[in-house]
C-alpha cells in the first residue's frame, strides 16, 4: 500500500485545484520558504484525521480553508488521498482506495465530513480502517517541521509505549 | 503479553544498535527499565558517537541528537514498516556528510515503504527517486511546478 | 519614562519595517496593545510575507517565523548594537535565498558589531570575513583547525 | 569593544589548553556535527554569567569539565575571555581587559570562581560591569542552537520588556 496522489483544492495555500501524484519510492519536496511545502503534508495529516489543528498551525478547522485575507468567501476546503491498495493493506477489496475530507464553514462553526471511496463514513470508521495498517495519530511514520528529536524529549514511558503498540 | 512485547522489543534493539552504527560509526542501545516488568518502567535510548564515552541524552549536539532520533525511527521502520513515512526538514541539523548519510539509508529503505521528505538540502534532493517542486505563485497561491525525476531527469510537467 | 520609551519603540519599529522589507521583501511592523500606557500592554509583531495577507504568527512557515524573529533582532542592534553577538545555526530553516540575505545583512551590520555564527551552511561561511574551523579529534577532544580569512584565504594555523 | 580572543582548558570538549583568536568583523564558525562549535559559544555564556547550566545542556555546573567518561581526575575547568576596550564601555581604564571563570569539583560540590584581569571578584562584580555595556542575560545578542523563534513565542509581556531595557 502507498499513496498514489493527492488532490487538494482550497486547502491553506492551495487555492485551485492541485493534483500532485507520488510514487512508492523516496521523493522529495522542495521549494523556496513559504512556498506550501509544509501545507502539503497537513493535507494529508488532515484527511487521515491524524492531527489536532493546532499540530497544522491552525487555531480552528477553518483556518484550514483558503483565505486570501479579503473575505473572498470561500467557506470549503476538500483534500482526497488516493491509496495503492493491490496489497489490500487496508481492509477493503479494491485495487484503489481514495480517503477524502471536507471541511466548511457555517454561520455558527464548521462541518466535517469524511469519505472512503466517495461514501460519507465517520472519524472512528476511518481510524479503524488505518489502524489495521499501522497508520495511527501515535505511530512513527510522521515527523513534523522542527520535531525531529521530539522522541528523545518524551519522557521513557511514552517511548516504551510506542513499542507497545507495535508488539 | 510480555514475551510478545520482549521479541519485539529485542528486534527492535538489534536493529537499532545496526543502524546507529552505520549512520554515526558510535554504538547505541535501547534499555527497558525493568526486563522483568517492562510494563511498570519506562525505555531509555542510550548512545556512544563515534569515539566517545556515553553521553546523557541532554549532553550530545544537535546533529547527534538528530540521528539518535533517527535511528529509533528506522529501528522500527526495519521491523515493521508502515505504509507511508512522511517527514519534514528531519536534515536541518546535519552537516553534509550526515546528511548524505541519512538519504542514503532513506533509499535503502524505501524498497519496503514509500518515502516522502520535505528537504533544502542538496545531498538529499539529489539521493531521492523523483523531487516535486513547489512555488507560490501570485498572491498566496501554492502550486506544483512539476515533477524531476533524478537520475531519468525526465520532466513531467503537472496540470495544476 | 513614557516619552523614552515611545521614542525607543518607535526608532526600532521603523528599523523593523526596514529589515524586514530587506529581508522577505514583505511588509512588518511592532505594534503595542497600548500605546496610552505601554507598561499595561505587551508588544505584538505583525507580518506579510511578500505577496500574502497579514499572518498570525503560528501560521507562518519555518523559513518565515525565522526571517521574523530575525528581524527584529537586526532591528534592536541598528537602534542600539551590543558589543557582540553570538548566533548558533540561526539559518538552519531558512532556503539557499535566504540565508544568503541573512548573511549579506550580518555583513553590513558587522561594521558596528563583532558576530560570531555557528553555521553548517555554504552562504554563511562563504559571506563571512573570517572562518574558524572545530574538529573532533582523538577521545572527545575538540581542536581548532584554523581560520581561514575569506577572499584573502590567507590560512593561519592556530597552535592549540 | 569587541571579544579578542578565549582561551579554554578542560572546558567541555576542549581537553587541552585551547586559545581561539578573534576579530570585530563577521566571523563563522563551521565543522563537522559534534565537533564543539555550540561548546564555543557555551564557553562564552559560562565566563560571562549568561546562563544557567541548562541552558549549556549540563545538570550542574560541574558538567561543565572536561571528562572521557573514565574518571581522568580532571577537577577543574577554566575559560578567560579576552576583550579589546580601547572603546572603555566596560568601566574599567585598560585597553585589554580579561574575564575570567573557574569551576573545581570538590567532595561535595563545587566551587566557582570569577576573575576580572586576573583578580577574583564576586559574580555580581561581574553583571554590574557587563550590563553598562548592553551584555545582560536577556538582552538579545546570544541565540542558542534551536532558539532562533524564540522571541515570537514569548508572551506580548516579556517582548515589551526587551524594549524597556533597551530605552
Ligand atoms: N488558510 C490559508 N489560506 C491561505 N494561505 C495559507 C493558509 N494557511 C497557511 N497559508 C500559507 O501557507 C504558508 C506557509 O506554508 P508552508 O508552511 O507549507 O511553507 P513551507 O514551504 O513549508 O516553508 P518553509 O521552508 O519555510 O518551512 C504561509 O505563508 C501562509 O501564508
Ligand atoms: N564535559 C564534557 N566533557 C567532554 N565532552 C563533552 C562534555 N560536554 C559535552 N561534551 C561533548 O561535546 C559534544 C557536543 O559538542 P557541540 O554541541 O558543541 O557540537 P556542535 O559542533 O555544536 O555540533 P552540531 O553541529 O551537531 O550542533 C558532545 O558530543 C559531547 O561529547
Ligand atoms: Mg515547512
Ligand atoms: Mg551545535
Amino acid at each position: 500500500m502507498h499513496i498514489k496522489g493527492i488532490d487538494l483544492k482550497n486547502f491553506k495555500s492551495f487555492k485551485n485545484q492541485t493534483h500532485i501524484p507520488l510514487f512508492d519510492e523516496f521523493m522529495t519536496i522542495s521549494g523556496p520558504n513559504g512556498s506550501g511545502k509544509s501545507n502539503v503534508l497537513d493535507a494529508i495529516l488532515f484527511t487521515l484525521g491524524l492531527s489536532k489543528s493546532r499540530d497544522m498551525r491552525a487555531d480552528k478547522l477553518t483556518d484550514l480553508i483558503y483565505s486570501s485575507g479579503n473575505g473572498d468567501g470561500i467557506n470549503q476546503a476538500e483534500v482526497k488521498v488516493h491509496f495503492d491498495n493491490s496489497d489490500r493493506l487496508i481492509p477493503i477489496d479494491r485495487d484503489a482506495v481514495t480517503i477524502s475530507r471536507k471541511v466548511k464553514k457555517t454561520d455558527n462553526g464548521y462541518y466535517s465530513y469524511y469519505y472512503i471511496n466517495g461514501k460519507p463514513c465517520t472519524f472512528s470508521e476511518i481510524q479503524e480502517i488505518l489502524s489495521r495498517s499501522f497508520i495511527t495519530s501515535n505511530s512513527y511514520n510522521v515527523i513534523m517541521q522542527g520535531d525531529v528529536t521530539r522522541i528523545l524529549n518524551m519522557s521513557s514511558f511514552e517511548r516504551r509505549k510506542i513499542i507497545d503498540e507495535i508488539s | 503479553k510480555r514475551e510478545v512485547f520482549l521479541s519485539t522489543f529485542d528486534a527492535i534493539n538489534a536493529n537499532f544498535k545496526e543502524v546507529f552504527r552505520e549512520l554515526s560509526d558510535g554504538n547505541g542501545e535501547i534499555l527497558l527499565e525493568s526486563r522483568e516488568k517492562p510494563f511498570e518502567g519506562g525505555l531509555l535510548i542510550q548512545v556512544q558517537p563515534a569515539g566517545k564515552p556515553i553521553q546523557r541524552l541532554e549532553a550530545l549536539s544537535g546533529g547527534e541528537k538528530s540521528l539518535t532520533a533517527l535511528s529509533f525511527l528506522f529501528a522500527i521502520q526495519r521491523y515493521r514498516p508502515a505504509p507511508f513515512y512522511a517527514l519534514d526538514e528531519i536534515d536541518m541539523m546535519l552537516d553534509g556528510v550526515n546528511v548524505e548519510k541519512v538519504a542514503k539509508m532513506i533509499k535503502k529503505l524505501s524498497k519496503s515503504a514509500q518515502f516522502i521528505v520535505v528537504s533544502l538540502r542538496e545531498p538529499m534532493i539529489e539521493c531521492a527517486s523523483s523531487t516535486i517542486g513547489v512555488v507560490m505563485q501570485e498572491k498566496n497561491i501554492s502550486t506544483i511546478t512539476g515533477i524531476r525525476l533524478n537520475g531519468k531527469n525526465a520532466q513531467a510537467q503537472i496540470s495544476a
